[in-house]
């Protein structure tokens, strides 16, 4: 046990990169953009402000890169900045909110790459509204790996002319790829799953793409969930209890679960023995259970629709329609539902069928799986994905497709949530929870059954053109 | 930034405890086998003892079981026992060598999944030898998941036979199940890559397996094995740099890397303009960057071979012959490599066919991929596995498999690494770094060739048997 240690959260995944999804050139960059463009995405939309996103990659050498990353979000104040960039584990998305971020990790993970593979310190600019005076600063920050701590190296005040955020990483190590894994594909996605996101992209040959905004919509801003009594479990409402600043046990329930009205307190009061009017930290783990179970033989309204922020029915259709041109298209929103611990999830489906849908191989087309998260487009660890499984274990001969990996078609699978479970740190795959998987089936079919009309209505033109 | 927070490492697994593998009922129980046995095999092996578990699976009520988990290894010290079992981040197998415990997390996130679905604390018995003398002593302990410590909330000493460890813990929403996925299935693969354990396991049938240990040799211990000079980063250089006792340049070097010779620092000092007197704590990135360019024009002697334990070609086919029955099966154990960062790994792979190999789904044999890392049985994610991703990759009608989903097939591989580049802090699928997949494909298409003669062979005696 003289070996024996504790690492702080920067030094496990400078040991564990890969779990930050920094495994391989093109992935390592590709992952970079998707952590800046993810945080400014999530903070225009707190703000209320549609999202204006400039990207210079400037190629350095082989393998070797400088990036600077802009938006006009709201900024980030001073303080924050160094917690912001170079610390694991901190952030402020770990409420009951549907956002992209909810790990704390993604920047900070930026910031340690590119201190691993060049030695440079991360410059950040930033612009905020303090007192509602306008306020900027700019700063060169280096991460204390052992610490989990930023060091600041130097500070200038700026004079900015509107709010946001500007990041400058020297990278190595990373490669810039125009194939399906690489930046450019992913920028491409992400317009899918937001469509009033302006993105302007100059790459490292100069080239300047600029991703214009399709709906000037600015989408409703996602409101926090609480949790539904059905699925709440007894270890979150001990968490909950010790936790709160609430002084009975009913004041507890009604202000930190979702339809929970005082007239459901008294029904609950009826079904089990305990004080509603005790402390909440008084709460034992038996009356928890008890609580949990009495919830199970209650009628609960279902949970909220209005927190949660999918795509839509008709802009998934729209955005598709543009990239594959389709000869058929069918997309759902599905209704809200819980997953375990009572977390409020919907999914949305589309499959589209010939014209350019598919992934060209060659001469041949083959089945593309689309996977989003939050709006998110999620482009590796497909093989492990939830999203995929459920897709893949459809039936799909009973609706036209013979073969599912040989066919003009793009499947499109979004899960919004507040709390997406993902398998890893490097959110690209999510884990297989039966309600989500069993969800993702009945969704996928749903709109299978409207491509098996289109085919067999297909087949029966052409069996008349015949004779 | 008013919800700005920075949370611990148990509060994040606390929230995302499907990253520590512990998603659907059946899954999350076997992963607790996995953590405790994982334990307890390389405790024994650290003391040079031949593993002994005994494990005890209760079952309560639905999904309710109660765990007891028995070792005869070196047993924890009393004052070690709160922080193995419940501090996140906190382990002894952070240094670079072999083993299959590698993020200080696995028995804690067994403490708080007990924790979360129960609310009763873990009871730890642990019996150890201090200075000659044996102690005992038994905890009950629960984890503070808010700070990352434990909670002593009982303490006894006890009068101890031997060394070891004892964990019992309850569980709730988790299922024991005999499919492929389930903790007996885990405990059969166990044992074909760790022969030399004997693992007693009580169903919650009060059936008895006795697990008999197939080889009294016990395996020579790993030994650490430095980062070696083809591949170590210039960030590896500057972080050993700050942390090292050591007063020059060059015995930082010769102690810090492998391969390094009194004869190599000087030939690297002809290569650079580096003063390797200098303190380490004076080394700027560049000169680390110039060390780093300057080995990739120097000669080195490949990996140590000593430092690693692979299970061993002759092992491999005996253990798949045993389970599996096959009419033809090859084996390899590659050379030593270096990944990225000059970690180094091997490769193992074998080709079971015929008989028993595959996996019977109905009347059809379909293709079975075993993955190992260390000697441990992987068995989720495997669609996002670089193994899995390895193998599928060969074009495998070459080899006489016209259809690899569908044959009498099973694939064996195995990696072993002083750091397994795992894709999660689940540890159940491996990142795809360029250097092991091709590494997976090479020794895959050795074992293949091999399996081209047998069918060829087979072939060719059948149409000999025709005329
Ligand atoms: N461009 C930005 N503008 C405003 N605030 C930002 C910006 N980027 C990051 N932040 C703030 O910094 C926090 C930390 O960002 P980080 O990417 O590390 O974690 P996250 O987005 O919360 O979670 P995840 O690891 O899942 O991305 C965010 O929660 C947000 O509060
Ligand atoms: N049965 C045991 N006997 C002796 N020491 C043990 C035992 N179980 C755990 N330990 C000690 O406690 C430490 C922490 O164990 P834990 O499972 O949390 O992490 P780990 O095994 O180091 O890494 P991983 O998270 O990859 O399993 C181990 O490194 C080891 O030193
Ligand atoms: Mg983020
Ligand atoms: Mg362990």
């Amino acid at each position: 046990f003289e070996e024996f240690q504790e690492l702080t959260a920067s030094e496990f995944f400078r040991k564990n990169r890969q779990m930050l999804g920094f495994s391989g050139k093109i992935r390592s960059l590709t992952m970079v953009f998707h952590e800046l463009i993810t945080n400014s995405l999530d903070a225009a939309e707190e703000a209320g402000i549609l999202p204006n996103i400039k990207i210079n990659l400037k190629r350095v050498g082989k393998d070797h890169y400088i990036l600077e990353h802009e938006d006009n979000g709201p900024g980030i104040p001073e303080d924050y900045i160094p917690k912001v960039f170079c610390t694991m584990f901190a952030g402020s998305k770990f409420r009951n909110i549907q956002s992209r971020g909810q790990q704390g990790l993604g920047c900070s993970g930026c910031v340690l790459l590119s201190q691993m593979t060049t030695g440079k310190p991360a410059t950040i600019t930033s612009a905020y509204k303090e007192d509602g005076e306008l306020k900027g600063v700019k700063m060169s920050l280096k991460m204390d790996v052992k610490k989990n701590k930023g060091l600041v190296l130097e500070k200038e005040e700026i004079n900015p002319d509107g709010t946001g955020v500007r990041v400058k990483l020297h990278f190595k190590e990373v490669s810039y790829s125009l194939s399906e894994q690489g930046a450019y594909e992913y920028i491409r996605r992400t317009m899918i799953g937001n469509p009033h996101a302006q993105i302007t992209f100059t790459d490292p040959t100069g080239k300047k793409y600029v991703f214009k905004r399709a709906s000037k919509v600015i989408p409703p801003l996602p409101k926090e969930i609480l949790p539904h009594p059905r699925g709440v479990t007894a270890d979150d409402l001990i968490f909950m209890a010790k936790h709160t600043d609430k002084r009975r046990f009913r004041s507890l329930l009604t202000s930190s679960l979702s339809r929970m009205s005082t007239k459901k307190v008294k029904e609950l009061e009826k079904l089990t023995n305990i004080d509603f009017n005790k402390r909440p930290r008084d709460m034992t783990w038996e009356e928890a259970e008890e609580i949990v179970e009495a919830f199970k033989r209650m009628d609960f309204m279902a949970p909220p629709t209005k927190g949660l922020i999918p795509i839509g029915k008709d802009q998934i259709e729209k955005g598709m329609k543009e990239i594959l041109n389709p000869e058929f298209i069918a997309a759902t929103t599905r209704r809200p539902l819980t997953y375990r611990g009572g977390v409020p999830f919907i999914i949305e489906a589309a499959v589209a069928y010939g014209g350019k849908a598919g992934r060209l191989v060659g001469e041949q087309r083959k089945t593309e799986i689309m996977r989003f998260a939050n709006r998110v487009p999620l482009t590796f660890d497909q093989g492990s994905c939830a999203l995929t499984e459920g897709v893949k274990t459809l039936d799909w001969k009973r609706y036209g497709i013979r073969d599912l990996e040989n066919a003009p078609l793009t499947i499109f699978i979004n899960i919004v949530s507040t709390n997406v479970p993902y398998l890893s740190t490097g959110k690209q795959s999510i884990a297989p929870e039966p309600e989500i998987l069993q969800e993702v089936r009945q969704a996928t079919m749903q709109v299978a059954r409207k491509l098996q009309k289109h085919i067999r209505a297909k087949k029966a033109a052409k069996e008349e053109a015949k004779r």
